[in-house]
């Protein structure tokens, strides 16, 4: 507990610590005879005093405060500090929160744990706090059954008044159940149809996705080592255990998925145990909050990249980097071909590690929604920087082969911000309009990539998975009129090449608008197919009612999505509008 | 971003090409002012199809 340290003079705390240490290792000695007996090949290496790393599990269980309140636990460990959720109002807060810590020879090995009552009106105040050495914890003689301990709070102001007392217990992780727990939840990732068994090409995208030459060289002759019976799929567990194997060998990774920090290589168990931690700390398996991820952090790490906007504005880094890039095919109307669009392998991996797995899941419940919010908002302000300007050739190069700049109404040198170049008028004509004196026919509404439903239930069929979806969640109850229930669905989707002005579909009246507040998934299809994000229904979105002759009511529903977050309108309610006319734009922004 | 129009039921006749590609899961390459359907009260009569047309 805190305090007792500090008592040792210097002799007696050196020998004191190669004593803890000792008994550090023969604590953990059971985990080495298990892990003899199941033949690994990495058997010791924790043992190794000089080298030592492991997970510590801190558990701050409960208090007992002098009077009732609302009550947070803080604890900070090095340069991290986690909390805890707000208990009910009491003098006795129950937590049971969890946090991993990495605890090893050379880093911090002492934790403070900070209790605040809450209040609405004011800041939290600090009530008392105490100091826990971890590994003198975990090392003691006293008990050794025992992995909890009473501590005393102390005044923040006297330091010798006891304010309450905390419950916390500490264990080291087994460190083989790290292991294997990890390579399971890391081959998770691409397991797409989560049957536990992954076929050589959900193997191979997640390997591709490491960018480690090695790794991708050898990943045939892993896979092949764990299919056995020749089938072409393996089980996540014979696939773990060959991982676990490999990564020791010659690690997969050469920076964390997560946060994107470069992987010390050398350090084997540290590197693994990084990874475990920033996994962790994504997926709500913990229940502390804060830590590793920040949105900076999520930006370098190809976990988070969210989005096939992630690099509109590095381009000389971008999408064509690399070998592996990935598609998506399209049919080109105008020309009646197939066409692949490229997106980075990394991207699509991350997309549906985020869109389409239960630890996508859990991770958007930890606040990558507020991630995904302050990454547009932080890109919108780039984009509308004069610096962002230098971006527009590298983007134009880029895309040579999809932006017509002979259509563009302005020369290259009249944007004087990126956002400027992205939401580019063209000149007058270069979209023709289809039958342009028949408000009968209705035309598309902007240079998209088109999906269109005679009804809702073709649409769930065909293309919207997320299982929340209704015509009712897309326009909101207001808007949503039975006739639109079973009606016609027409999806544009955006790329971000394209030109990203909408216009009228239809002739008629502009009725009203309608904004509705949400998150800002991407609109990717990679999303849009998950059953687990309910993409039109959830995310940001202005729907306008137009009324027409021809065509009755028809509902034009504004989407915004991931870094594309701003939407603005050219007209205003109560417009007559003429089908083709300019309606208005998406631009970077939250 | 993205936009979606929803029409009320009957109320359009969407183009065959678009309806079929879709029906396959595969997104269509468009841009603003290609024609999208037709009203169906117009899809009775029907509209003359351009592409058969022949100049004499």
């Amino acid at each position: 507990g805190h305090g007792s340290s500090k008592e040792e003079n210097g002799a007696a705390e050196s020998q004191s610590k190669g004593s803890r240490r000792a008994r550090l290792k023969q604590r953990l000695h059971l985990h080495r005879r298990r892990r003899s007996r199941s033949n690994s090949p990495s058997h010791g290496k924790l043992l190794n005093a000089e080298n030592f790393a492991g997970i510590a599990l801190l558990t701050l269980v409960r208090a007992e405060m002098k009077f009732k309140d609302k009550w947070l636990a803080c604890v900070s460990f090095g340069e991290q500090t986690f909390r805890t959720n707000i208990s009910d109002q009491t003098d006795k807060p129950v937590w049971n929160s969890e946090k991993k810590l990495l605890l090893e020879k050379n880093g911090p090995h002492v934790a403070r744990i900070s209790i605040y009552e809450t209040n609405k009106m004011s800041r939290n105040n600090l009530i008392g706090y105490c100091e826990i050495d971890l590994l003198e914890f975990l090392t003691r003689d006293s008990d050794s059954n025992s992995n909890s301990e009473i501590l005393d709070l102390l005044d923040p102001s006297t330091s010798d008044k006891i304010v309450g007392k905390i419950s916390v217990s500490c264990s080291v992780e087994d460190p083989i159940e790290t292991e294997k727990s990890f390579a399971r939840r890391i081959l998770s990732i691409v397991d797409y149809n989560e049957d536990g068994k992954l076929s050589f090409s959900e193997f191979s995208d997640l390997i591709n996705a490491f960018g480690n030459q090695v790794a991708a060289n050898k990943k045939e002759e892993m896979f092949k080592a764990a299919d056995k019976n020749g089938d072409g799929v393996v089980s996540m567990d014979e696939l773990a255990a060959l991982l676990a194997i490999q990564q020791e060998k010659e690690p997969l990774m050469n920076c964390c998925p997560v946060c994107g920090e470069t992987l010390e290589v050398s350090d084997k168990l540290n590197y693994m145990i990084h990874l475990t931690l920033c996994f962790d700390e994504g997926t709500g398996k913990q229940v502390m909050t804060g830590g590793f991820l920040t949105d900076k952090q999520a930006s370098y790490g190809w976990m988070f990249k969210l989005s096939e906007w992630a690099h509109v504005s590095s381009y000389d880094v971008g999408l064509n980097s690399g070998s592996s890039a990935n598609h998506i095919v399209v049919f080109d109307r105008r020309t009646k071909r197939l066409v692949e669009e490229l997106i980075d392998e990394k991207i699509v991996l991350s997309m549906r590690a985020i869109y389409q797995s239960k630890l996508g899941l859990g991770l958007l419940d930890t606040g990558a929604k507020d991630i995904l919010q302050s990454l547009s908002e932080k890109q919108g302000k780039k984009m509308n920087s004069v610096e962002s300007a230098k971006d527009i050739p590298k983007f134009v190069e880029f895309f040579k082969d999809q932006i017509n700049l002979a259509e563009v109404k302005h020369p290259l040198e009249h944007f004087k911000t990126f956002n400027e170049f992205f939401v580019r008028e063209l000149k007058p004509g270069a979209r023709p309009i289809a039958y342009m004196e028949r408000d009968d026919v209705a035309i598309s509404a902007a240079d998209s990539r088109l999906m269109a439903f005679k009804s809702v239930d073709e649409s769930l069929r065909f293309w919207i998975k997320g299982r929340k979806f209704s015509i009712q969640g897309l326009l909101g109850k207001d808007q949503c009129s039975n006739a639109f229930i079973n009606g016609t669905l027409v999806i544009f989707r955006l790329a971000p090449q394209d030109y990203h002005r909408f216009h009228f579909p239809v002739s008629g009246t502009v009725q009203q608008f309608v904004h509705i507040p949400g998150c800002l998934y991407t609109v990717n299809p990679i999303a849009v197919n998950s059953k687990y994000c309910n993409v039109f229904t959830e995310n940001k979105r202005v729907v306008s009612m137009l009324s027409t002759a021809e065509f009755g009511k028809v509902a034009f529903v504004a989407i915004g999505a991931t870094m594309v977050g701003s939407i603005t309108f050219s007209k205003k309610e109560g417009d007559h509008v003429k089908k083709g006319e300019e309606f208005g734009y998406f631009s970077f922004g939250g | 971003s993205t936009v979606i129009c929803v029409f009320e039921k009957d109320a359009i006749e969407i183009d065959e090409d678009l309806l079929a590609n879709s029906a396959r899961s595969l997104e269509t390459l468009v841009t603003v002012g290609m024609k999208l359907g037709v009203s169906k009260k117009l899809a009775n009569i029907g509209l003359p199809n351009i592409e058969k047309c022949v100049l004499q």
